[in-house]
């Protein structure tokens, strides 16, 4: 483990004195292998170790705790202050209905997270809708209906349109019927893909949804930050779901992607079931990042 | 002499985080690294190219799978050549055994799909429309139904019928859900009952954005299939999909294709030569 590598680093201070520079250059080493094996973006890295040096060198070595874990100490808490704060709520303040609009690559977990967030809302009594924006992928609009259908949710389809009229349409529905919350599933998409970015800039500014969010697969690597930034300059994201920390990745991409672009995670998903959705926790991503 | 100093060790530097931000991982970067540096101690002043040169062997050579390719193409004598695709949640799996299909039926094969992913919602739906694409049939049952059960009616058609490529899409599954991987394990087994020496090809689809967990993946996976390769999906994203260097070379698992885009024909068999080339571009 980290803290385990940090002792061995530290073994020779033998609690006294103060954080020697030489000793912390070595942690620091360790700690950047550690969030680059952790997928965290190699820049952000760098930026985070230049950030830890500072504060660490010179700190008085505590009596009550190692050197060791007083490094991953810092580490730790300088890793949830950057991950941001508690889960930021939802953004009602505003005109109804709330549209929410989920984007991201192929695969990221967009429909089950639409699917999933229209669950969590009903939970709270707010009248929903799901909107299939997806026309490209062969049986999205089914998977989408099949999922409202569960969840006894509003359903918004059409069929030979384009997913921008698909989107307006369904928020005139919502309008009409009082509807609290609509949800727009996008077709997955890659970020240097013109034409289909251009399809999301539209989509926005046909409805103009108070929530973009981009939906992010937990396991993304290096990657993670040109896409990110990407949706981000095209939409001005308003948050970031991080989908699939039920397995074992150590979800990195989370610190890369609040790194760069500032937007806050609000939800992270822990599984394929519609309620496995809970909201964005920094001090347990922070424990999952360091390993 | 410092300043040649500061220069070598900048251009290491950027050198070695190419390699990161490709994905390679931090092990084999340093490799690669440490063998640059001995370069640089025996050639004076190399070019930049000399040293792109070097790196590129140095990849070349971690990427050697030591394991020989298994039945590289349908033989006649194992009819039905059975291919079993697994793999993590939104990988690419149904995508890429379309383009498998499309692929096999353009090689004059008669190709059945089997649907044994009846969890997911519209699974099944999803397929059929890939084996319409591609010209196969396919063998599903109703949703939630045993995926093994449905493994083994395709097997078994495809013998009755005469079919000589049998495919079958999975469900995507966390390789750390122990009740899901022996899910996997059975569907194998009983793929092996219905048709002996089946599953010939069992492949792991890997999402090229993915980073070093796709090593714990292949490591996973691996244990419970014996995998004979990787589809390495999404290559046409900006992702280099350098992850597939540490598990060729800890698991010796070769990558077999490649998925460059979201169309019926968007494969390519993989190329060392020139994964190598766009990884370094
Ligand atoms: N284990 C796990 N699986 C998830 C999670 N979220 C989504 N999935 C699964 O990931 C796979 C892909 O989910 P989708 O909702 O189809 O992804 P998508 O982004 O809509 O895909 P495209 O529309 O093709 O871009 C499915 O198997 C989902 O069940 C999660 O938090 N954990
Ligand atoms: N750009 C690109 N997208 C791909 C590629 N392969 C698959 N996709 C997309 O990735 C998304 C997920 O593909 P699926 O085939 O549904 O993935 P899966 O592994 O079967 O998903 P689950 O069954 O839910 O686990 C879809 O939007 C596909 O179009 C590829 O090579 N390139
Ligand atoms: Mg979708
Ligand atoms: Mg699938």
């Amino acid at each position: 483990t980290l803290t385990a590598r940090l002792e061995d680093i530290f073994s020779k201070l033998q609690g006294k004195g103060k954080l020697d520079e030489k000793s912390v250059r070595e942690a620091l080493r360790e700690i950047r292998l550690a969030l680059l094996e952790a997928d965290v973006n190699y820049r952000v890295v760098k930026d985070f170790v230049a950030r830890i040096q500072e504060s660490a060198v010179g700190e008085e070595v505590l009596s009550s705790i190692t050197p060791g874990q007083q490094v991953v100490g810092i580490v730790y808490r300088e890793l949830v202050r950057l991950l941001g704060d508690e889960a930021e709520p939802i953004l009602w303040k505003g005109p109804m209905p709330l549209v929410i609009m989920l984007v991201g690559l192929q695969g990221s977990g967009k429909t089950t997270t639409a699917a999933k967030v229209a669950s969590l809302l009903k939970a709270r009594n707010k009248k929903v809708l799901l909107v299939a924006a997806d026309v490209y992928r062969p049986a999205a609009v089914d998977q989408l209906r099949i999922l409202a259908d569960q969840l006894e949710v509003g359903f918004y389809r059409m069929d030979d349109v384009p997913p921008k009229e698909i989107c307006t349409g369904a928020v005139e529905r919502a309008t009409r019927e009082i509807v609290d919350v609509v949800i727009l599933d996008t077709a997955g998409r890659l970020h240097i893909n013109e034409p289909m970015m251009e399809e999301l800039s539209g989509i926005a500014a046909g409805v103009k949804p108070r929530e973009r969010l981009l939906v992010l697969d937990g396991m993304t690597g290096q990657d993670a930050v040109r896409a990110a930034q990407e949706f981000d300059k095209r939409l001005d994201l308003t948050g970031i779901i991080m989908t699939k920390l039920d397995g074992d990745a150590r979800g990195g991409a989370a610190l890369s992607v609040r790194a760069v672009t500032g937007k806050p995670i609000k939800f992270i998903g822990v599984g394929e079931k519609l309620e496995d959705l809970e909201p964005f926790h920094p001090s347990r991503i922070a424990s999952r990042i360091l390993g | 002499r410092t300043t040649r100093g500061a220069e070598r060790e900048h251009a290491l530097e950027e050198l070695e985080q190419r390699l990161i931000e490709a994905d390679v991982g931090v092990e084999a970067a340093v490799i690669i690294r440490d063998r640059l540096e001995e370069y640089l101690r025996t050639s004076p002043g190399p070019s930049l190219e000399e040293l792109v040169g070097v790196i590129r062997k140095q990849l070349l050579d971690l990427m050697r799978a030591p394991v020989p390719p298994p039945l590289a193409e349908p033989e006649e004598r194992v009819a039905p050549y059975v291919v079993l695709i697994a793999g993590v949640n939104g990988s690419g799996k149904t995508t890429s055994l379309g383009k498998l299909a499309r692929h096999y039926a353009k090689e004059g094969h008669r190709v059945m799909v089997g649907a044994a992913d009846t969890f997911r919602a519209a699974a099944v739906e999803q397929l059929a429309i890939w084996a319409q694409r591609a010209g196969a049939d396919l063998v599903a049952q109703k949703p939630g139904a045993d995926p093994a059960s449905v493994a083994f009616d395709a097997v078994t058609a495809a013998k009755a019928r005469g079919h000589s490529v049998v495919l079958l899409d999975t469900a995507g599954r966390q390789h750390t859900k122990v009740n899901l991987m022996n899910e996997l394990a059975k569907i194998r087994r009983v793929v092996n009952k219905a048709h002996s020496g089946a599953p010939h090809e069992s492949l792991l689809v890997l999402d090229a954005t993915v980073g070093q967990n796709a090593v714990s993946q292949a490591r996973l996976f691996h244990e419970v299939l014996e995998l004979d390769g990787i589809f390495l999906a999404k290559v046409d994203g900006t992702a280099k999909g350098g992850v597939v260097v540490p598990i060729i070379r800890e698991l010796g698992l070769p990558v077999r294709w490649l998925g460059v885009g979201e169309g019926i024909d968007d494969i390519e068999p993989f190329s060392p030569e020139r994964f190598v080339e766009a990884m370094l571009a």
